[in-house]
């Protein structure tokens, strides 16, 4: 789920 | 945040400064597929669903904040300003770009890596905005002579996610908890390759100094 939640791009 | 990252938006906001000012200034969209500008509304609406829940940094809400507010500013020239609108050609613009979203959308539900609102919403995004050029590249093979700034808007609305794709390679070499994402990078890998014929004329007739002509 982490890299879910790290949608940090545009 | 890596350089190649800050270059990719940079040349995203770029293009997105180009267009505004194509069509603030000279007052004129010819050249321009609205559709591929509705395109891009819907993919930043559904992909910055989250920019008031879920606060990453003060750089991504603000440049989304732009996205959004550019990208609709975009559609209200090209749609309701009264000069601007009549420089637009329907006629040429005929890509049925409404095939393009319900394919994305049924991929989006299908393929995703949670099964939530948002995060299908995220993916849909990510894969409508690797086809969202297609009604403006159609346009442009139809359209004969292709005006500086809207090769240069094409031009580096295509580099923007190919410096994402170095930045995706970098970030996985050097970030240890960085952890695949095939969804993102298979698209943006797409995306960029669809460009891939028009960056070879645009670099040519930036090269040769000829204006730019897509073969028909």
């Amino acid at each position: 789920d982490s890299k879910v939640e790290k949608h940090d791009e545009l | 945040m890596n350089i190649f990252r800050l270059a990719g938006d940079m040349t995203h906001l770029m293009s997105v400064l180009v267009l505004l000012l194509k069509i603030h200034t000279i007052k004129s969209c010819a050249g321009i597929s609205l559709k591929t500008q509705e395109l891009y509304a819907l993919v930043f609406a559904a992909r910055y669903l989250d920019i008031f829940t879920h606060y990453y940094s003060l750089y991504n809400t603000v440049m989304k904040l732009i996205f959004l507010g550019s990208s609709f500013s975009i559609l209200w020239y090209m749609k309701r300003h009264k000069v601007v609108r009549r420089s637009y050609d329907k006629d040429q613009d005929t890509f049925r770009h409404h095939f393009l979203v319900l394919p994305c959308l049924v991929l989006a539900l299908l393929i995703n890596e949670k099964f939530t609102f948002k995060e299908v919403m995220w993916t849909f995004s990510i894969y409508l905005e690797a086809v969202a050029i297609l009604p403006q590249l159609v346009l442009l093979q139809r359209t004969r002579n292709v005006d500086n700034l809207t090769g240069q808007y094409v031009f580096l609305l295509g580099a923007y996610r190919g410096l994402y794709i170095i930045n995706w390679i970098y970030r996985y070499f050097a970030e240890p908890t960085y952890s695949t994402h095939w969804i993102t990078w298979i698209s943006g890998l797409l995306q960029t390759l669809l460009y891939a014929d028009f960056f070879y004329y645009y670099i040519n007739s930036v090269k040769n100094n000829v204006r730019l002509q897509l073969p028909a």
